[in-house]
């Protein structure tokens, strides 16, 4: 495998528009990919950096799309049907080869809501069953049938649209218990709402990962499960480690056989 | 190096704490990693302060992040460590209030360890746990087992959470770092993350480093 990047002695260069061309128009076409070609989003604007490190670049980069004017009503109600569009990107182009490592774009124009996250940034919302709203008496625990940490039973639910009936009664119990098993209080009927679709979201995103190990790992519902990824990453994460060089330190010697 | 080692069954280990709503990993990777130093020059085990950390080191950004080489720097700066007990965390950004005559644990210089996983199984089990930093892919939702993500959705590029290598062994043939989380014990397996070792998951390799006690 080609050098790993030495994250402490990478530095990250702003850079000027041609060398971005590149990966942006990779990012770009990743970003279309599978769409019929009058229905691409195209590149407006695009800066960003690139740290380099062994043979490896990693771009960060900020780019302005704009989707075309939709004109299949099956489709618009589906895609986030906003023009301008504002995408971060982490193209990695290692010796030539260029790999999309992350991809987050959201409406220039989104409303925001709550916990400061657009409310049409693409989270499926969950329909509660008719007659069902998430108050106060909503939470009375009823722990739910199936204890399974990663709630594959009801995956493939969610692949019929509306969805089924039992999806929603099933992820409001799971959703109850995680509130109680957490402590977790809001505000407000809306917030509560709005933490359950986030909830279900994460669920799915936890089954996907699930589904991507390699290893023994198990993953399913958290302490974190009812934060969106930027509210996770935001928080709990450190960004900085990745971004500066940090000290210089002298390498240890390495521990004679033993 | 042996086939498996963890310092927590040899009283390296403080217990697992936790960061709260704050990005303040990298300092409880740094403590958790002079603990274990303190602990194998000098024999005892001492909780250490983040908060002083978060306080006191300017160069670094408190809840904002951070980074292990910055703060063993910042640890010499000052004159050493306080306990946990003497200056304890609140999680959030305070003046510094640190002072030398309270510092039960110094320092006496960093070092960077190998990228090379063999190399670092050797040097964790002669000489105590070492500070790691690794792309948290998955963790948010992480439960127990050895985490074992697809190379590009958990790149050592896009490292972003700094935590403490305690120790390291195989499950059912599926070898493992044992990494001690500052989450809470209502996280993962009771606080701690394994991640598969020999493959370079998640960056796990890329920023290994230790304090160093004379």
């Amino acid at each position: 495998a080609p050098n790993e990047p030495r994250a402490a002695g990478a530095q990250a260069w702003e850079l000027e528009s041609p060398e971005l061309l590149e990966p942006a128009r990779f990012a770009l076409e990743m970003y279309n990919r599978g769409r019929a070609a009058r229905t691409r989003a195209a590149l407006r604007v695009v800066r960003g950096r690139v740290r380099r490190a062994g043979r490896g670049s990693l771009y960060s980069l900020k780019a302005t799309l704009v989707e075309p004017p939709c004109n299949d009503p099956t489709v618009c109600q589906l895609r986030v049907s906003k023009k301008t569009l504002l995408c971060s990107f982490e193209v990695l182009d290692e010796l030539g080869k260029h790999m999309l490592l992350r991809q987050d774009c959201g409406p220039v124009d989104s409303k925001i809501t709550g916990a400061g996250i657009p409310r049409d940034a693409g989270i499926a919302q969950v329909r509660l069953p008719s007659g069902v709203s998430p108050d106060s008496s909503l939470f009375q625990l009823s722990p739910p049938d199936d204890k399974n940490e990663t709630f594959s039973s009801f995956l493939p639910l969610l692949n019929k649209d509306p969805l089924p009936q039992d999806f929603s009664v099933k992820m409001v119990s799971i959703f109850k218990d995680f509130v109680t098993t957490y402590n977790r209080t809001y505000e407000t009927t809306e917030e509560a709402r709005w933490r359950m679709s986030v909830f279900a979201n994460n669920m799915v995103r936890a089954q996907k990962i699930q589904a991507l190990d390699r290893g023994t790992a198990r993953y399913g519902v958290t302490k974190f499960s009812d934060l969106t990824e930027e509210e996770f990453r935001t928080i709990y994460l450190n960004p900085l480690l990745k971004e500066e060089p940090g000290k210089r330190m002298r390498l240890a010697q390495s521990i004679p056989d033993l | 190096p042996p086939p498996e080692w963890d310092w927590r069954s040899k009283g390296a280990v403080t217990k697992v704490k936790d960061q709260g709503m704050c990005g303040s990993c990298w300092a409880f990777s740094v403590t958790g990693n002079v603990e274990g130093q303190w602990f194998l020059k000098r024999g005892s085990l001492l909780s250490l302060s983040e908060q002083e950390l978060l306080d006191c080191d300017k160069v670094d950004k408190a809840c904002l992040g951070g980074l292990p080489s910055n703060a063993y720097s910042a640890i010499r700066t000052l004159g050493g460590l306080e306990t946990e007990d003497d200056y304890s965390y609140h999680g959030h950004l305070q003046a510094c209030s640190f002072s030398a005559d309270k510092a039960k644990v110094y320092i006496n210089d960093s070092v960077e360890l190998s990228q090379n996983e063999l190399k670092l199984a050797a040097w964790l089990a002669k000489k105590g746990p070492i500070s790691v930093a690794i792309n948290a892919f998955g963790m948010q939702f992480y439960r127990h087992g050895i985490s074992h993500p697809l190379r590009p959705l958990c790149s050592p590029w896009l490292i972003d959470h700094a935590v403490l290598l305690v120790g390291y062994g195989n499950r059912s043939a599926t070898p493992f770092w044992a990494i001690k989380n500052s989450w809470g014990t209502d996280w993962g397996e009771e606080g701690y993350y394994y991640l598969h070792r020999g493959s370079g998951a998640c960056g796990v390799n890329i920023m290994a480093s230790s304090a160093v006690v004379d």
